[in-house]
């Protein structure tokens, strides 16, 4: 553990957090992408089925935190505030990043077992699971702050990450290249939204795409 | 031989 990736998972944290409170105070999804919010559950599900292959305390109660809470978000956007959620601007694809992140973690994997396929495809998917919220955003052409506050927090998690890698690689030669390549294009993905999150939010602006 | 690759990350 260093101080890259406690303020990495403490960000990712917060960013789910965030959208529970956002969700709950203002008894209303609007905004929020629920097929995002669906493949970051089948990504934390295919994840951490290793949960029985104890690493730490901190580990195993991320891992039932980060589960729990997706699934808890799902619910709340498709069971309990079913109503305010905001299907016609929820359009994107997602068979376009299911199918291919699958058939890539059977071709580019570790080991070829069903655990490590899984991570595997966990790792390819979660690089690309924010794509219908921000495909969202750019359809209606803006984006609440408290949303906004969520992108950033959730984004910035795997830029910490992979100063994180960089740290581990120096300190302790170790390094995973299957998790650095996708959290580089995670990353990436974010960058567009940075740029307007720091010149408008941050400003006290609405986060608002020129027309 | 058994090969476990362990991820000890989130």
């Amino acid at each position: 553990m260093n101080i890259f990736r406690l303020v990495g998972d403490l960000s990712h944290l917060l960013a789910i957090i965030i959208l529970l409170l956002k969700i709950w105070k203002t008894r209303s999804c609007a905004g929020i992408s629920g097929k995002s919010q669906i493949l970051f559950a089948i990504v934390y599900t295919s994840r951490y089925l290793d949960l029985p292959n104890f690493v730490s305390m901190y580990n195993t109660l991320m891992k039932i935190v980060f589960i729990a809470a997706s699934y808890a978000t799902v619910y709340l956007i498709y069971m309990k505030f079913k109503a305010t959620y905001d299907h016609n601007h929820d359009t994107f694809r997602v068979e376009f990043l299911v199918l291919p992140s699958f058939v890539l973690a059977l071709l580019i994997n570790h080991d070829f077992t069903v655990l490590e396929v899984l991570w595997t495809f966990s790792i390819y998917m979660e690089s690309v699971a924010i794509l219908p919220q921000l495909f969202m955003v750019s359809k209606t052409g803006e984006a609440e702050s408290i949303t906004s506050h969520y992108l950033f927090a959730l984004g910035s998690y795997r830029a910490l990450y992979i100063l994180n890698w960089i740290y581990r690689y120096t300190t302790e030669d170790h390094y995973d290249l299957i998790a650095i390549v996708a959290g580089i294009v995670q990353t990436v993905l974010y960058c567009d939204f940075f740029y307007l999150y720091i010149t408008k939010v941050l400003k006290g602006k609405k986060l608002q795409l020129p027309a | 031989i058994e090969s476990v690759v362990t991820h000890d990350e989130l």
